[in-house]
């Protein structure tokens, strides 16, 4: 279990305010072969289909889990996704054909855990992130086999956010989470929330569009 | 790489959800700096499923006579992000949400920037624009040099007039619209000599002067150290690169924030055997 410097403990939040249909679960896969026990597959999902917006990396080498995500949301029209998938631990990155596919196969499993399962001719309904070592492969098979983990792990406390915060990081040393409720002008009364988490330590100057 | 995953209950349409999400990461993912390499997968995703609406409600949306704004032109001129109306009410209160949320968001990972002991922001006014006034911004928040004398205690603001007199689109994009709309004759838009720099202390004490109009200041060392140790600073440029006359205080400023942190032995350490 990785531990939090004292100095960052300020930053991690003991509570929150969560936004109404989103669940969120992670499991072990080990995809980097030093990691034997942290959690390093996130699902994050809607329990109904919802509206979805990316932005990503200008790098002309974009990762396959980037090149996959842009063209379901493109072909998708920004409409009927479920939610994403993430790994860390290896970034699927610079993996030519193999790794699309790689990407592609982890859509598809997390498309399953929710039994409607597409035909091949449409695009995922998940979208996919992946993070970590550059140039090496996924280890699929540890991934597909942890997505279904994930699913059954699913839930909306603030312990199941925080979990997936964590387990999205690489060399962070504290999850990143945060959440917050507003209103809207038009309808005073009704409270929204809004959450979400993020990570990165180096490899960090963004340039996304 | 920077990952980001943001869920809200509120209803987005599905064609203005990319809108938003641009806007608001010009101004706050794509600010952050921690060494200067741009990650193959920087992602950052918004789900939005209206589960908390109302009933029957509309969708937030951006009215459909507006296009979102060209990626050149939001750059130059981002307090917008579409061209002509402004959009509804709630879809402009939802964007200040969104944007002041990822803004926290961005913030926490620079505060985590491998081996970083400080959390810098880079706040530099130009007369001129937005995008002069951010391209120096950029340069300052890259310069490895500026980055270790950060770490170092040592207030070198040699190195940060250094960092913003080699950013390239101030010297040489001339090309693009915001550039050429001043004239040919102002293609070289920072003067050295009227340019500022400051550090200012987290504490809200008051601001340390060290070059004013392109002249060094008798910096009080004791106190730029005390500034130093703190985790949080300020760095404050004018460029002062407007066309009226020296000294007369200017109506309209353009100001760019950029977040970065120091960098330590610590950052080698780490990445000198990352793939193990």
């Amino acid at each position: 279990e990785r531990t939090i410097p004292a100095a960052k403990q300020k930053y991690v939040p003991t509570a929150g305010s969560y936004p109404k249909g989103f669940l969120v679960g992670t499991s072990h896969a080990g995809v980097k072969a030093s990691n034997t026990s942290n959690d390093d597959i996130t699902m994050v999902v809607s329990d109904r289909p919802c509206t979805a917006g990316g932005v990503f990396t200008k790098n002309i080498f974009k990762a396959a889990p980037v090149q996959v995500s842009r063209r379901s949301l493109k072909q998708m029209a920004n409409e009927g996704f479920r939610g994403v998938i993430v790994n860390s631990g290896c970034a699927n990155a610079v993996t030519g054909k193999l790794g699309l596919e790689h990407a592609h196969i982890m859509a598809r499993e997390t498309d399953q855990c929710f039994g409607d399962v597409p035909g091949d001719e449409v695009p995922p309904r998940t979208l996919i992130m992946s993070t970590g070592v550059i140039g090496q492969r996924l280890p699929i098979d540890k991934i597909t086999a942890a997505i279904p983990k994930a699913h059954g792990a699913l839930g909306s406390s603030h312990e199941h956010w925080l979990n997936a915060a964590k387990a999205i990081c690489t060399t962070d040393t504290f999850p990143k989470l945060l959440s917050r409720t507003f209103r809207l002008p038009s309808h005073p009364d009704t409270e929204y929330s809004i959450a979400g988490m993020t990570k990165g330590a180096g490899m960090i100057h963004p340039n996304m569009a | 790489t920077l990952l980001g995953i943001i869920c809200t209950d509120v209803k987005i349409a599905p064609s203005a959800v990319d809108s938003m999400l641009r806007y608001a990461t010009n101004r706050t993912f794509n600010c952050i700096s921690i060494d200067g390499d741009t990650s193959t997968n920087d992602t950052v995703t918004l789900f939005a499923n209206g589960a908390a609406a109302p009933e029957g409600i509309q969708p937030l949306n951006l009215p459909p006579s507006l296009k979102p704004a060209p990626e050149a032109k939001n750059a130059a001129s981002p307090s917008s992000p579409v061209q002509k109306d402004p959009p509804n009410r709630d879809t402009q209160a939802f964007t200040a949400v969104l944007s002041s949320f990822m803004t926290d968001l961005a913030k926490l990972v620079v505060r985590d920037g491998e081996g970083a002991t400080k959390f810098v922001t880079i706040r530099v006014r130009s007369d001129i624009s937005y995008f002069v006034a951010k391209r120096a911004a950029v340069s300052i928040a890259r310069s490895a040099l500026v980055k270790t004398a950060l770490y170092g205690k040592d207030a070198n603001w040699g190195r940060i007039l250094c960092a913003i007199g080699y950013a390239p689109s101030i010297m040489h994009d001339t090309g693009l619209p915001i550039i050429r709309s001043i004239g040919e004759g102002h293609a070289r838009l920072v003067e050295p000599e009227r340019m500022s720099v400051s550090f200012v202390p987290a504490d809200g004490s008051e601001e340390l002067k060290l070059v004013v109009r392109g002249e060094p200041e008798v910096v009080d060392e004791g106190r730029a150290k005390e500034i130093l140790e703190m985790e949080d600073l300020e760095i404050l440029v004018r460029l002062d690169d407007g066309p009226a006359p020296e000294g007369r205080e200017r109506k309209t400023q353009h100001e760019a924030v950029f977040w970065t942190c120091d960098f330590s032995h610590e950052y080698v350490t780490i990445n000198g055997d990352y793939r193990t």
